[in-house]
This record gives C-alpha cells, structure tokens and sequence, in this order.
C-alpha cells in the first residue's frame, strides 16, 4: 500500500460528507465531478504541454478551447451554473473571464431596463464579445483620476470618446487586445461645457464583418506578461480613441442619463449602485482565493505524505516531511485558510443577494460598510492566498520548482489578484478610512452595524485592558 | 485576555473577543494618532501603514468570525464538525501567533498568553495530522484539474517525474540540437 492509501485509512471522518461541505450541496458534488470528467477527457481541453507553449501559440490554443467550450455549451443546452463550471475547469485565463464576468454584470448593473434589453441578448449570444476598459497607464486603483473623455455632441446626438494624453490609454483590461468587439469604457463625461465626472459607455470597438479596429480606435496587446502561462493565454489590451463617436444611449444611464439637447440627469439612484456589482465581483474573487488556495495545498499535502527526509532508524524507511512540525505549522494553517476563505465565500454570496435586495427596495444604508469589508477582503485573501501558492511551492522542496508540480504556473495565474480591482494596500486604506469614520462617529450616538458593529463596544473592548 | 491555559485558547468566545480587541485597539489607536495630526488627510497619509494594520486587523476579524458562524449550523457527517473546528481553531490561533505584534503593542495579550496559544497550535496540528490528505481529498480535485504530478491522487510521484521527464521535448534525442554548432568546437579546442 502507498503512502496516500494508508493516509486515507488513518482519516477519521466522513470525506463524501466533507466534500458537500466544501462544494455548498451535494448536487453541486455531482455536477463537479460530471463536468469535471468532461473536461478532462475531451482532448482539446489537454493542459499538460501548456508550459512548453509560446505566446502565440498559447493564445491561439486558448481560444480554439473556448470555442470548443461554447460549441459544448451550445450544443449540450448546458444550464447558467454547468457552463460557468465548464468554463472554470478549463482553467486558463481567456477573455471569456471578462464577457460573462464584468462585461455583462456591468451591463446588467448599471444599464437601464431598455439598454438591457438591447444589449444582454446580443451578449448571452456572444454575437458580441465585451471587456471592460476602466484602468489605464497612468491610473490604476483611482478611478477618479481617469483622463479618457466622452463629450456630447447635441448636433449629432453623439458623445465623441476621445484620448487625450498618453497616460489616458486604456491599459490591461482583460480580451481587449485582440477579441473583444465592445468595451465598457469608463470616460469622464462632459456636456454643455461641464465635466461630471467618470461614467460607463458601450462602446464598439471592432467591426462586426471583419473583426477590424473601428475607425479612430487603436487597440492591441500589451505584450508578454508574468510566468508560464498565467496570464499569457489571455489578450490584456491596450485602448486608444481618437474621435470615435457613439450614439448618445450608449451611456449607461441607469445612475444617470443624458438628454437629447445636452442636458445632465441624475435618475436618482444614487452612484453606490455601482456597489452591488463590486460586492458580485468581490465574492467571485474570495471563492477563487479559497479554490486556488485548496488546489496548491492539495498538491503539498499529498507530496508532504510521499516525500520522506531524515530520521530514519536502522532499518526503517525515512520520516514522511509532513510529520515535522516545521513543516505542518507552515502547511496546516494554509489548509485552514482555505476552508475559511470557503465559508467566507459562501457569506459573501449571501451579502451579495442582501445587497441586491436592498438596492431594489431602494435601501442604501448598508452600502459603505459593505464595499468596505468587501475590498478589505479582497485584499487579505488575495494577498494570502498568492502568499499561500508560493509557501506551498517551497514546502515542495526542489521539486515544486517543477513545471511538473503545477504550483509555478498556478502562481503565475493567480498573482494578478493581487492588483486587480485595485492594489491590496489601497484597497486595505479605504477600508481604513471606513473605520475611521466609523469611530468619528460614535459620539454622535450613531451604532455601527453589520461586519463594524463590534466598534460599537469600543469602550469595553479598550477597558478591558 | 482571561486564558491561563493552553485549552483555554480553543474557546471560540475568547478568540472572537481577542480578534474583537485587536482590531478596535489598532483603530483607535490610529484614530488617536490622526487627530493629534496637523488636519486630519496629513495624519491619514502619515500613519498610512498603522491604518493597513488596522484594516487587515478588522478583516482578519471577519473571516474568523465567519468561520465560527459556519460551525454554528447544523453540519451532517461522521466526524466533519469536529475536523472544522480543529481547522477554524487552527486558522484562528495561527493568526493570533501570526499577527503577535499586534496583540502585544495594543497591550491585550501577554508574552506568556502568546506562549500558551503556540503551545495549544502544536496540540491542534498533531490532532489535525492523521486527515490532513483526507482534508484535501474533500476539495474534490481532480488530477486533470490539478495538473501536477506532484499532487496526484494515486501518490505515484517519483515514477510519473522520472517517465514525463523522458518525454520533454528536450529528450527527443539522445544528441542535442546545437552539439555540432556550439558544443563539438569547444570540446575539439
């Protein structure tokens, strides 16, 4: 018997239990390990020679797989939650990542009942194929400083997007570079001489007959990025407009709208709504955090049972790495995390429906605090789970080196979460400006709620000292 | 912090109390900080690294107490509630061991106090040893998905490494490309 059998004979639980645990339901346990077998023994989907592949070579292999994804999708009627399945046990980053997981909540988010109509359809289709272009060179995590513009025009009924710096280029945003035909550009819009600050467009960047770059558009690839394969499967792009013009409804008006002789309407919904799609978009990062974590500590748990090092008395074999307690006080609380970032998941999902529900009721009242302990903990599991990848690496010893470990590439892919929706440290100060308010607060007889309410016991929590 | 013992550690009202006082003494503490400040945006930008602290102070609080809530509900299975709360324990105090500085500099645990919930994480990771592959087993990969012959499932590592070594590209032949080009002159010299 080897290692890992004889491992599995010590447990002393339930692990079919603890699989539903970990995956929310037991349907959910049947339809990972169905997709699961779908994937891997189609062989297109073959992932093992990814490593050895060029850029080029591996973009074009990305998007072979993802068409044959949605031929399946297509052609098996697969449902909403088997085609995410599908498409997250392929596992290579593709612009798909960003149509189905910014593009279209962006649209669903912050368009009105009409522009969803329009625009949704042709999305769920892919008759069109969107990204979302908010960063650019010279501004990252503040969004307020965006320099693009879009300035209405009431003599065509068009705003015109233009680039007017260098720094204002559209800078990584996901399928941009080479297959997305639309974008949500985020511009600062500005009508009747008054800028209002920065708003979301649709905007068609590539021709729907030949896949050309629209007139006025300059889009491409930003070139090699970190690691093998990683992110390298994907086309980050670039984005510059000079003069483009949109009709005046691509305005994503459902926060505020733009009438046909120029004038600014704020609908009166507040800006926060934006929110609701963050905390969506937030709650899908925790769950990766938990699902990359729990793939690289599979792969150093299993290796730390199998490799033997040292100890050995005469006659016997070698100690098995994972009995040293250097090593199990660097793995184990890598092990927890990932069971906690799943429950952590699981809350946010819940956050997430509460969020929604509230905002159709038109209750606002939760949403700073919200967006604050949803960035904070994008941070801290992102951060701690790229960390966690690497320690696992290491616990790996010589081997986890290896390509043939799967830890250096899972590394390479996960590690931009690190700095997308902004950077970890940032992120972790609006937070803090969250708390701070908060506290400033409290004289005032205000009680914190939600994730801060404990604030509300301050002064016992400081007494007690 | 009222533990005297290393078991009193694994009480989960103590450690959402500790995870609870760390985070509002760190707050406060810059919130104190800011307002002796000149105005309030130089004090935010000069104990910038303070409010991180704090953040990820208050953070870390919700994914401990988030964890506990989990456990709070009905968990079906031989033996998984008892192995979640050895994990929520260890993902808990591994972060009070972690994170020491914290606890200490805002004055709420002892030296020895911090000694006691090394000492019960030691306890917790020989308790957790015997499923820990079982643990991960319950992620429910597949070998397809993991991709590492490392972690494979079977613990057939040594001879899957040395068999997919043999068929790297680089191994195609047993005379490398480049010998005649660049490596017979320099021995030939």
């Amino acid at each position: 018997m080897n290692s890992l059998a004889q491992e599995r004979k010590s447990a002393q639980f339930d692990v079919e239990a603890m699989k539903v645990v970990w995956e929310g339901s037991p349907e959910q346990v049947q339809l990972t390990q169905r997709i699961g077998q779908l994937v891997a023994s189609d062989p297109v989907f073959r992932k093992d020679n990814r490593v050895s592949q060029g850029r080029l070579e591996l973009f074009k292999n990305t998007l072979w797989k993802a068409a044959h994804a949605w031929s399946i999708i297509q052609s098996m009627h697969l449902t909403e939650a088997e085609a995410l399945k599908l498409r997250s046990f392929i596992d290579e980053p593709a612009y798909t990542d960003l149509h189905w997981g910014m593009f279209i909540p962006a649209i669903k988010g912050q368009g009105t009942d009409e522009q969803q109509q329009k625009w949704l359809p042709l999305a769920f289709k892919q008759t069109i194929i969107g990204c979302y272009a908010q960063t650019e060179l010279g501004h990252g995590s503040n969004v307020q400083g965006l320099e693009t513009t879009a300035t209405f025009d009431p003599s065509t009924d068009e705003f015109i997007v233009n680039t007017p710096t260098l720094t204002a280029t559209k800078w990584w945003p996901g399928g941009l570079g080479k297959v997305s035909t639309h974008a949500i550009v985020y511009a600062r819009l500005i009508t009747d001489g008054k800028d209002y600050g920065v708003h979301a467009f649709i905007v068609q960047i590539r021709s729907l007959e030949d896949h050309h770059p629209l007139p006025g558009v300059i889009v491409a690839d930003i070139g090699v990025k970190f690691g093998n394969g990683g992110y390298n499967t994907m086309d980050n792009g670039l984005l510059r407009f000079d003069s483009v013009r949109i009709p005046r409804d691509n305005l994503l008006m459902r926060v505020a709208s733009v009438t046909r002789d120029g004038k600014y309407v704020p609908s009166g919904v507040p800006r926060q709504l934006g929110y609701g799609a963050m905390v969506f978009v937030r709650k899908s990062i925790v769950m990766d955090a938990s699902t990359y974590l729990s793939r690289a500590v599979t792969i150093a748990v299993r290796y730390s049972a199998v490799r033997r090092q040292f100890g050995t008395e005469q006659g016997k074999p070698e100690t098995q790495v994972i009995d040293y307690m250097t090593q199990q006080s660097r793995l184990f609380p890598l092990l927890a995390t990932a069971y906690a970032y799943r429950f952590l998941g699981v809350w946010m999902s819940w956050l997430y429906s509460d969020v929604t529900s509230r905002l159709e009721r038109g209750d606002f009242s939760t949403l700073p605090e919200v967006h604050a302990c949803t960035s904070g903990l994008k941070s801290i599991t992102t951060s701690t789970t790229a960390d966690g990848i690497e320690e696992c690496r290491k616990l790996c010893g010589g081997h986890g080196y290896l390509c043939a470990s799967g830890l250096p590439e899972l590394y390479a892919a996960y590690v931009p979460a690190c700095t997308y929706e902004g950077d970890n440290v940032i992120l972790l100060l609006q937070v803090a400006r969250f708390l701070m308010k908060t506290l400033s607060l409290l004289g005032s007889g205000k009680k914190p709620s939600g994730t801060a309410a404990y604030l509300g016991n301050a002064a016992d929590l400081l007494a007690k000292n | 912090c009222p533990v005297t013992k290393e078991r009193d550690w694994i009480n989960l009202d103590t450690l959402q109390h500790a995870f609870e006082a760390r985070s509002a003494r760190l707050s406060v503490k810059c919130a104190t900080q800011i307002a002796a400040a000149s105005n309030q945006e130089a004090g935010f930008s000069e104990f910038s690294s303070e409010l991180v602290d704090a953040s990820r102070a208050h953070c870390e609080l919700i994914v401990v107490t988030r964890f506990m809530e989990a456990l709070k509900k009905e968990i079906p299975g031989r033996g998984v509630r008892e192995q979640l709360q050895i994990l929520c324990n260890i993902y808990a105090l591994s972060l009070v061991t972690a994170r020491a500085g914290d606890f200490l500099v805002t004055g709420y645990l002892s030296s020895e106090q911090l000694d006691l919930a090394k000492g019960q994480l030691r306890s917790l990771f020989r308790e957790l040893r015997p499923n820990a592959v079982a643990l991960v087993d319950s992620f429910n990969h597949s070998d397809y998905y993991l991709g590492s012959t490392l972690g494979r499932f079977d613990g057939n590592v040594y001879e899957n490494l040395y068999n997919d070594a043999l068929k790297d590209p680089m191994n195609a032949s047993p005379v490398t490309e480049g010998y005649e080009e660049y490596i017979r002159p320099v021995l030939k010299r």
